[in-house]
């Protein structure tokens, strides 16, 4: 609260206007939110998508911004810990499920031949990270020995993975990936040791292996775009703990020239006032956009090239905000989901 | 960011790396 009155008068209220809140009665904890397109009967909408540790449920929208559920899958053996968007992609969830890490990736899917909601196994093991790609497309990176596979599989409308083929892996364990927007093969990691790496997805190379520096610590890739020569990549810092050299960061803007493998910080989001010390934040990017929870249970969004606070989005009455992510758009405006943990989600427009 | 700073850039850097990478 305190943080939030020394941003600018009215900012808060004016950056991000309540659309509409829709209430999830699952019993276990709410874990993740997001969006996918879904079409039935003809009709294509946006649909929201929650997931509890046992449960995930489709939500579509109704008139007056409210939401009905349309289906929830059961999910009872191994707790869901992660909702994974597929981009471009109508009518399939993907989820991850695990305790710390990762031990199956699974579509959530609803069977044309038979009208009838199903899921289907992608992966299981150890896997470290996954995201999925344009082009209806999953990678991930496992350690099933010493030797870590990154793997890239093409899933069908039908949930089945189709061919699958792997990335030549770099020495350190690879922790996050995000695809170079605008160029359909090229694709990122960042590495547990501040490396960011550069893959061909088409033929498997790996073409770059660069050092993102100490002064960036722990980064997870969230978004990368190539322009006029250089490759931006916008990364947080997860465990976000202040230091001398460069404050409280959560999030960086940094710009690499593959062909020399030189980086340098374009643009610093550090934590707003009042949230500064050790920090645990689960963020995302869209755009130019980051958002994430703070440990103090506020939302805070960036401009990452500005490289300040925007807008702050502190506890209701209800408890802390544990999720936030997000929208795919439907429209021009920007729209964030924010979650708590009794599975209560809240739609606000940016 | 400027060339005195990352060096020399090329618009074609991922077609030059695919080239030179090992497959």
């Amino acid at each position: 609260h305190q943080a939030a009155e020394q941003l600018p008068a009215g900012l808060r209220e004016e950056s991000l206007q309540l659309v509409s809140e829709l209430k999830d009665s699952c019993s276990s904890c709410a874990v993740d939110v997001s969006t996918v397109w879904w079409e039935a009967a003809g009709c294509r909408e946006l649909c929201v998508v929650t997931a509890c540790e046992s449960s995930v449920s489709l939500w579509k929208p109704l008139p007056s911004d409210c939401w009905s559920k349309v289906h929830t899958w059961q999910l009872a053996e191994i707790p869901v810990i992660q909702i994974l968007p597929l981009p471009d992609t109508c009518n399939l969830v993907c989820i991850a499920l695990g305790e710390l890490e990762i031990a199956e990736i699974r579509l959530l899917l609803c069977s044309p031949e038979t009208d009838s909601f199903r899921q289907s196994l992608v992966r299981s093991g150890t896997i470290k990270a996954a995201l999925g790609l344009r082009g209806r497309r999953l990678v991930s990176s496992s350690r099933p020995g010493q030797e870590q596979q990154v793997e890239v599989v093409s899933l069908s409308e039908t949930g089945r993975s189709k061919d699958g083929h792997t990335l030549l892996p770099p020495e350190e364990t690879v922790v996050a990936f995000a695809e170079v927007e605008g160029m359909r093969d090229a694709l990122v990691g960042t590495t547990a040791l501040n490396s960011l790496v550069i893959w061909n997805v088409q033929t498997g190379q790996l073409l770059r292996k660069m050092h993102v520096g100490y002064s960036y610590p722990a980064p997870i890739c969230h978004r990368a775009y190539s322009d006029s020569g250089l490759l931006f990549v916008a990364v947080s810092h997860p465990h976000g703990e202040e230091s001398e050299c460069s404050g409280s960061p959560a999030f960086h803007l940094l710009a690499f020239n593959p062909s020399t493998a030189r980086g340098k910080g374009v643009a610093s989001s550090s934590l707003p006032a009042g949230h500064t010390g050790r920090q645990y934040l689960e963020g995302d990017v869209k755009d130019t956009l980051a958002a994430a929870v703070l440990s103090s249970g506020t939302i805070a969004v960036w401009d990452l090239l500005l490289g300040h606070c925007t807008a702050l989005l502190p506890p209701g009455p209800a408890g802390s905000w544990a999720l936030t992510r997000w929208a795919s758009s439907s429209s021009t405006s920007t729209c964030l989901l924010a979650g708590q943990r009794d599975g209560t989600v809240c739609l606000y427009r940016y | 960011c400027s060339e005195s700073d990352l060096g020399p850039i090329s618009l074609n850097w991922f077609e030059e790396l695919s080239a030179e990478a090992p497959p």
